[in-house]
């Protein structure tokens, strides 16, 4: 099974910390591969790293693409451009393999399924910067917002910002990948996929320690005043955007990709 | 006796919730004068808003001076120029007033004695915009760095986030306000000094909200896995801003103001 899962948010936002979390496993190391955030050059670099992963029996190769720069230079006119290129370079790839009158079987699909970008949790609202952003990649692939450092707010200002950013999305007319309603899950099932998906955006907090509290091992971050438990649905969402996306909708984000954000850049090349 | 404050930093950084907490009084208050990130216009603005206070039984004129809009756009080039501006009309101001040949008092001073700026809490240092903005204004005006939203990071974030913002501090030359070494305090009034400027820089929580914990109030941030005291030296460095600059140090702060920065600017312009 193939996946790539584009990663996109300015400096310090947690997103090495929320990768690795999301697929317990390394995919940023300080020494290897250290996170984007340490591998910024003078202008926005789309770089690409995969990892081969397990999740629930099933061998996954997952391409991680993350854009280094993004949003932190003074001037970050256009930073998005890079951004935009690579993505449509992936679906020109993808057309020119489907065109090949030789072609044996399915070219691999190198496409980006998702996007996950991760707003700072200033507690007002979006940036212009995530703005301009969104408009622009929202119609050319599955994105996921995700409101990051989620421990930074409280209940009250994250259930909040949550309101005040969907309903920025809609005045600015932006599109965002929709959850499907849950068909054919009965029961609990359905109950927790509903549940979940208006959680979004997501707010999330991730941690590459694990502590231990109470005899029991947790994922968080140790603060004088308390954990903050990563899985803890109480606490954040990290585990609805796990499960909504990595157990859940992979295969509802390919097809999206494929059928429709492919599809219009198709339409969109053709019509010249 | 009057009292200039500059506060700068994007938004979301909690700096009209610090400006409140240092204060205890509502400067920005969401009706009649809300905060600077929601009075932001298409440029950088600067505003003052004048409040009067009674600190320690001495009636404080405390004029709080805003820059709605610094590092918000996509493009920030030279967002810095307007705060630049306003500095210097300040000393232009006084010298004029000073130089008035019928000047029967020393002139008000307005000019501006401290600027608070806010370090967005990434983990990982200086942004571009934090080293422009400190080169330019740190010979023109005392810069205290302080953390933002200091709750969002762990105590051993904290100090290697500290760490090395000084280090880059010192490796782009920038000149902060030193906090003199403790004169004539004997004791553990000393003792207090040289502990509390050891904290710089100042990682700072702010908080509107009174919470009842364990019968007796605090002012803090409630989460679910505990409450972020701003008054607690344990949990951040409130305290060490409080007493440093309100307490100890204000007029320490305007007289480096008018012996070096404002001298430096006279020099300038008498240089041509
Ligand atoms: N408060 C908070 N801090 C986090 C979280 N995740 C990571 N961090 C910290 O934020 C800093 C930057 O994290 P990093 O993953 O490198 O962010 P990146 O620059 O977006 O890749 C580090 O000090 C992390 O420990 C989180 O969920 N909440
Ligand atoms: N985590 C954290 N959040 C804070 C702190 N101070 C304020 N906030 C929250 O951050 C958001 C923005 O605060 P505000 O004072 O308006 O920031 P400003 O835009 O810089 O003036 C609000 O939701 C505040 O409740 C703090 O010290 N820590």
């Amino acid at each position: 099974f193939e996946f790539t899962l584009m990663v996109v948010g300015e400096t310090g936002l947690g997103k090495s910390t929320l990768i690795n979390s999301l697929f317990l496993t390394e995919v940023y190391d300080k020494d290897k591969y250290p996170g984007p955030s340490l591998r910024v050059k003078k202008t926005v670099g789309v770089e690409t790293s995969v990892v081969l992963l397990k999740e629930n029996g099933v061998n996954l190769t997952l391409t991680i693409v993350d854009t280094p720069g993004f949003g932190d230079a003074v001037d970050n006119s256009n930073c998005w451009q890079p951004i935009i290129d690579f993505v449509e370079s992936k679906y020109e790839e993808f057309l020119n393999a489907e065109s090949r009158v030789t072609r044996k079987a399915a070219p691999p699909d190198t496409r980006v399924h998702c996007c996950l970008y991760f707003i700072a949790p200033s507690g007002h609202g979006l940036k212009p910067l995530d703005v301009e952003f969104m408009q622009r990649l929202g119609d050319k692939v599955n994105i996921i917002p995700v409101i990051a450092k989620a421990d930074t707010m409280t209940p009250e200002e994250c259930k909040d910002f949550k309101e005040q950013i969907m309903k920025e999305i809609g005045q600015h007319k932006i599109k965002i990948y929709e959850f499907p309603e849950s068909t054919g899950e009965e029961g609990d099932g359905a109950e927790t996929t509903r549940a979940l998906r208006h959680r979004v955006p997501f707010a999330v907090v991730g941690a590459n320690t694990v502590i231990e509290q109470d005899g029991k091992k947790v994922r968080g971050r140790k603060y004088p005043w308390g954990i903050a438990e990563v899985e803890n649905l109480e606490h954040c969402d990290f585990l609805a955007l796990r499960n909504m996306v990595i157990r859940t909708h992979l295969q509802d984000l390919k097809d999206v990709t494929s059928s429709v954000h492919y599809e219009n850049y198709r339409c969109r090349k053709l019509a010249g």
